[in-house]
């Protein structure tokens, strides 16, 4: 049984990399199954993760953020600040597509206090980045520049022309 | 006040590039 949740993780890895994530969905499932079934955390922490992943191209935002949720509680439980940023930066960017930009800054300021904490200059970029688009999709302008700013120096410290 | 498509948006995109081809592996 526990070979055979791990092969349905590998499953749906496998779908999920061709592009056949309705598949991918089904496989992630049953291993989420068969690891609730072994009180098996961090395996149930990364098929809710892998199941918030497809729904994103599947386009159920809100499905996938349930799914991210749940990774980051998992997360929290299993005392992983690295895979709790990850998933703060995911929900920062899936309520984004929701286009519901107050929560996106909660999540993604989340993932900024992280980064930081870890002294993760690329993750606090990225924080710094997505912030940065969220006030501006809100009108707040000054905020906007603030986190373009930082954004800038963070680029530039590690050297990411792009 | 949501004035720009979430898809538009360039940090979104680019975590959506990283995003489809990253799997938690078993």
């Amino acid at each position: 049984r526990a070979a055979q949740g791990r092969t349905y993780g590998n499953l749906g890895n496998t779908q999920y990399l061709l592009g056949n994530f309705q598949n991918a969905v089904l496989a992630h499932e049953q291993r989420l199954l068969i690891a609730k079934e072994f009180g098996d955390r961090a395996a149930e922490r990364r098929a809710y993760c892998n199941l918030g992943n497809a729904y994103i191209f599947l386009g159920q935002f809100e499905v996938a953020a349930e799914h991210y949720k749940r990774t980051l509680q998992l997360a929290r439980q299993l005392r992983d600040r690295a895979v709790e940023a990850q998933a703060c930066y995911s929900l920062g960017n899936t309520y984004t597509l929701l286009q519901d930009y107050e929560r996106a800054i909660d999540y993604h300021l989340k993932h900024l206090v992280i980064a930081q904490d870890l002294r993760d200059r690329i993750g606090e970029g990225r924080a710094c980045w997505s912030l940065g688009n969220a006030h501006t999709a809100l009108g707040n302008h000054e905020q906007a520049l603030h986190f373009a700013e930082k954004h800038l120096e963070i680029s530039k410290e590690i050297g990411d022309r792009n | 006040a949501k004035r720009m498509h979430a898809i538009q948006v360039d940090s979104v995109q680019r975590w959506m590039e990283d995003l489809r081809h990253m799997t938690e592996v078993e």
